[in-house]
């Protein structure tokens, strides 16, 4: 189990750094063990967006770090494929640009895992197959109602 | 296994039965701020096993039975449900053969939560052995929750592990 | 000094409710001691949308806690005005309509209050007197430009 | 007492010096992810006297110095400074008779920091003297840094006393 525990450490590994150049359209990033023995030694993820030399993951950027993150839990996926993934407002530091190649890896590994996810972000509902509107008619009370892309907007300001 | 249908009753501001058919790869989950998208996300947490009610935004268990509104009296109890597509017989091995998988917690106050599959009374750790290794579980990756995504990365070299281990 | 402190409280809870009411456009919300001994007990917050019976603070939204201590940051400032007001990404969590109230509401304190503040929300941009652009032509290496209201949309995406 | 110049050299991605003259009272920061407008935060926060390295998500304090990129070397020293106009005498009485009042903080590589008022070095609790009652100093609620704004309201009870003692 050693070896399979090293194994799939390469892999993810490998992925990690692969969709991290994906995200951030370079860079580098990678995963790496604190000790010797795999078996009970910590991981720590390194990371520097494109020509940065930044010595620590905390030094990143909001967005950076939210897209950085991204990219791991999408490695882990590659490997295994969870059934499902929800997301709660991941996109929401992210700027316009990240948001689409965010948006477009979403759209690649939804082949193998079904995600549910909250957004405020326009890119974010225009790459859903179905958008569930989540209303509170009477207060207190959610209520959801399926919408299209159009009728979100006006959902939003009617508040 | 790909979920086909998420049911609420009571869980939160979901006080009257809602259910969610989902019809796709993609849902994305829209509205204003408090109309309950993030009390979705939960109820699933919730029903996968959750145990600690701070991961609910709640001091205790029975806070996520809805607790009244200007119009609605408090009520004592709450249930949600996820139900899966398993025509590929994916499954684990005592499941495997049905076509369809339910799943499902319901929680009474003061009395405690029960877990369902299939309508059979398990434990909670019947559930959590249908999710072993897909990052669905306790602490899994698969399930981000709203401002914790940077968590993943900052998390201490254990926890990264662990997510290492629950993947292979 | 007690008196002191307990005129303070009392005029901060009643600028706390009368805010709040104004940002979420009605609901209640109000500071409570926690002990009798004002000088060295504790003070919580609570707070309903309009239509809500919430017991406890930690229940509510994402956006709803942005936007209720916003109403506490400014009962504060309507006392005692800070100099300036810092404000990193305070309104990514809010939804149009509530953007547009907090908006109104930081115009309005602007009066007295100088605010500085990081936003990728237009809404927060159009009020702004100047605004202020952050690139890194070299990688690594942070510039700053004065920049319009246009130039900034061009600015995101070409990333 | 009006902030009317912020001025940065060398601290974190600000390697070369920039002046930043803030002309009215919103002034927006705008720019894509990672170019910089959180460190400018940051600077203001720590020309004010912060001590915790984990405020300005740094390990240690030497690491709010530019520590290099792809065609720099790393550099030994930071500062930064803010300027602000005074003429209407509202700054505390020894500072009072100064028409702008200008306060900076530098910092060496495993030397320190110095701050100074008007170019005199003072202590940093002078620093901390002048901003008091603001809400600017230490931890108050003048400066809400990144997903932090709920912590206001999530503060503890003794917390939320200090925020209202700031203010009285
Ligand atoms: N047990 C409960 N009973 C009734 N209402 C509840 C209960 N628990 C939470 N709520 C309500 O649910 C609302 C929060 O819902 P939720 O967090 O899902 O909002 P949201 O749609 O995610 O909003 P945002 O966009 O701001 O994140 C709160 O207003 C809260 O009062
Ligand atoms: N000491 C340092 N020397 C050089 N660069 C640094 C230093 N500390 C941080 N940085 C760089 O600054 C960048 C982060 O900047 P900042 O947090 O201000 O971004 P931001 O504009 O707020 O982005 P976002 O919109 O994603 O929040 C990181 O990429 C990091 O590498
Ligand atoms: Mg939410
Ligand atoms: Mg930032």
């Amino acid at each position: 189990t050693r070896d399979r525990l090293i194994a799939t450490f390469n892999e993810v590994n490998k992925n990690f750094t692969e969709f991290f150049k994906i995200l951030f359209n370079g860079g580098q990033a990678q995963l790496e063990l604190l000790g010797q023995e795999i078996l009970d030694t910590g991981i720590q993820v390194t990371a520097q967006p494109p020509g940065k030399k930044n010595t620590t993951i905390s030094q990143l950027s909001g967005g950076e770090k939210a897209l950085t993150a991204t990219a791991l839990v999408f490695a882990l996926f590659k490997l295994n494929p969870a059934p499902f993934c929800l997301m709660d407002e991941v996109d929401s530091p992210l700027d316009d640009s990240n948001t689409l190649r965010f948006t477009n890896m979403v759209t690649e590994m939804s082949k193998n895992t079904q995600f549910l996810y909250v957004s405020h972000n326009k890119l974010a509902m225009e790459m859903a197959q179905q958008l569930i509107g989540v209303t509170m008619q009477e207060s207190g009370v959610s209520r959801i109602v399926e919408v299209s892309l159009e009728e979100v907007e006006k959902m939003e300001l009617a508040n | 296994m790909r979920l086909i249908q998420l049911k609420l009753a009571g869980f939160k501001s979901f006080v009257d039965p809602t259910t969610i058919q989902l019809q796709g790869q993609r849902v994305g989950i829209v509205g204003p701020n408090g109309c309950g998208k993030s009390n979705i996300m939960e109820a699933v947490k919730w029903v996968l096993g959750e145990s600690s009610a701070k991961e609910m935004r709640s001091e205790n268990m029975d806070s996520v039975i809805f607790n009244g509104s200007e119009n609605r009296k408090p009520i004592s109890r709450a249930s949600v449900e996820l139900i899966f597509d398993n025509s590929l017989g994916k499954a684990p091995t005592e499941w495997s053969q049905y076509a369809e998988i339910s799943v499902k917690r319901v929680i009474e106050r003061e009395k405690g939560s029960t877990y369902y599959i299939n309508n059979l009374a398990v434990r909670r750790k019947d559930v959590a052995d249908l999710f072993l290794g897909t990052g669905l579980g306790g602490r899994g990756y698969a399930i981000i929750g709203q401002n914790t995504i940077s968590q993943i990365i900052e998390a201490k070299p254990e926890e990264l592990r662990n997510y290492l281990e629950e993947a292979a």
